[in-house]
């Protein structure tokens, strides 16, 4: 569809560059990779949980770059003061995974 | 919430 992606070109570019800082392999971040940056948001663990449950859309354990951009979203939401949705709401579904 | 005898794919479970 020509529903837009939430993540917004400037903060795509922000979390990419995050993501590549992290060393992925093969265009994937393992889970151990990623959570102790999740961790250094010092968001609740049990929202960090959630963040990744709706974060890892394939449920394969590792994010791929949109998956990691969802997650970093849904972090800096979080420190904003947003709850973090029960469910991934369809403007926040990566593209590539529609 | 996750099937018998499957893991966890999530590292905060």
């Amino acid at each position: 569809g020509d529903l837009h992606w939430v993540v917004k070109p400037e903060e795509k570019m922000k979390f990419d560059a995050i993501f590549e800082s992290l060393g992925p392999s093969g265009g994937i971040l393992t889970g151990d990779k990623v959570k102790p940056v999740l961790l250094n948001s010092k968001l609740p663990v049990d929202i960090l949980g959630r963040v990744w449950e709706l974060s890892d859309i394939d449920r394969d354990g590792m994010l791929d770059r949109d998956e990691f951009s969802v997650a970093m979203y849904l972090v800096y939401r979080a420190l904003e003061g947003e709850p973090v949705p029960m469910s991934l709401p369809p403007p926040l579904v990566p593209p590539s995974k529609r | 919430q996750y099937p018998a005898g499957g893991s966890s794919t999530n590292p905060f479970l």
